[in-house]
């Protein structure tokens, strides 16, 4: 049975695209089969794993507006296990091409059915748009990595609800997998104090792992490789792989 | 004449607010009359300047879809000289809503028309969809604030591009008004590395001025207040005003 999970939220550089390469980096190290999807027009997702854009490959923008099956757009990586749907640019522009599409919130779930895959990450970009629609009524469950910082609080009220409206009008199944605290910097009073405020609002749904603020985690992508892949080591791949054992222990409970 | 300046870049969390609220404030201490626009659903800007939510309150929302005159959608705010445009969470349904209206992307320029004030800046969402793209086509420059960090700089050349797209087809008066580098840390060697990256490749269309990472900054928002009010003396204070009057003294020289 394959796990969908995406990675959302519509407050900008929080780290989503982090969290989603390096959640599915530590989930095919524990030997799981695992799909990236990028669902951003920016791509970052892809370059985080280190997949080289071409023209001739196929993205998911193929998939959404051409038919093209899902199969024909997914390319392997350098990390045993891990395989990535890229996005392109031309994605930008499909919220506006998909309006006039018929159930145009199902694309990615039809796309996404019989995948053969353990788990399929969804790499969402930082808006509450058609594509990030898309993602939340193909999912299992929403990820929502959370930096420790005042704007970022203020929009997590409104994620929770457009995640509550899915559940009821589109897809029943969806479940709030956990809210992950990310760049975390105990020596900062703001940082401490939202993380305090987050855990007494959200109680378990909030993540025991946190994410530190670790410089290696922003060196890893310019090099196209993952924390893990980039330094195994540093206090941010062991995060995630924290992570990563804490999102299958809540599954093996469930 | 006013002179109307978009903050825009469409990578998540690198500084558009921070820089929009700021650089206003800075621009309104100069004794130039100045209107802050929020065009991100997200409402953080608003909250910048410690605007309250009210549900009888106008909103950006209500200029584009109700055809409301702008004038009635400007409130005050404790800054004297700035006034506010706020924005509201249904901005997030009008990239939809817009696509079918004529002259979807104009719609921001016709209610920015014979407005009274030196400057406007109107804080961008992180997207190059149609709120972004009336913004462009609505404005006299456009100010890119860039993080330091690697995805940053992987999405700066599709935003020039589009940049120069709009400047052929939809706003010959568009010009790039510079990058500003935000959240420097010099201690950083990604950082510094990008920062010589960007300056050797974009010349002097990067600004002087560089705007340090800086608790302070972060601070500020939670208690409603821009940096300069709530800390006048700290760096990132200091970087805002130094940034304004960079951008005063490019002016005068045209
Ligand atoms: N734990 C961390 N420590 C240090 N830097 C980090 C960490 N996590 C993410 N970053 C950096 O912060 C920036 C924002 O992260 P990221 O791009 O993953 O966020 P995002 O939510 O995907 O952004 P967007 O909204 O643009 O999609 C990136 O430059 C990334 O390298
Ligand atoms: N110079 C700085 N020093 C420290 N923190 C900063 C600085 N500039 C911005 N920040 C913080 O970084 C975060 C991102 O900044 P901000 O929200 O202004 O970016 P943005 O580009 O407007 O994000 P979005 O893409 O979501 O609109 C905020 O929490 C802000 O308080
Ligand atoms: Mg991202
Ligand atoms: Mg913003």
């Amino acid at each position: 049975m394959t796990r969908i999970l995406s990675i959302a939220n519509q407050k900008g550089g929080v780290g989503k695209t982090t969290t989603a390469v390096n959640l599915a980096t530590a989930m095919a190290a524990a030997k799981r089969k695992v799909l990236l999807v990028d669902l951003d027009p920016q791509g970052n997702a892809g370059t985080g794993v280190g997949h080289q854009k071409r023209a001739q490959n196929k993205t998911i923008y193929d998939v959404f507006r051409r038919g093209v099956p899902l199969v024909s757009a997914i390319h392997p990586t350098a990390i045993p296990g891990l395989s990535v749907v890229p996005s392109t640019e031309s994605l930008a522009g499909a919220e506006i091409e998909l309006v006039s599409v018929l159930e145009r919130e199902q694309v990615l779930k039809r796309a996404l059915q019989e995948n053969g895959f353990d788990y399929v990450f969804i790499d969402c970009p930082p808006a509450l748009g058609l594509l990030t629609l898309n993602a939340l009524v193909a999912s299992d469950g929403v990820l929502v990595p959370l930096q420790c910082e005042y704007y970022a609080l203020e929009g997590l009220s409104q994620l929770l609800r457009t995640i509550g409206i899915v559940q009821q009008n589109l897809n029943t199944r969806l479940q709030l997998e956990g809210v992950v605290l990310t760049m975390v910097d105990h020596r900062n009073r703001l940082s401490v104090q939202v993380e305090k405020d987050v855990r007494a609002h959200l109680k378990d749904k909030v993540f025991q792992t946190v994410i530190p603020r670790n410089v290696r985690v922003s060196e890893a992508p310019s090099f196209g490789k993952p924390a893990m892949i980039y330094d195994f080591r540093c206090a941010g791949a062991q995060a995630y792989i924290r992570l990563a054992s804490e999102v299958i222990r809540k599954e093996e409970k469930v």
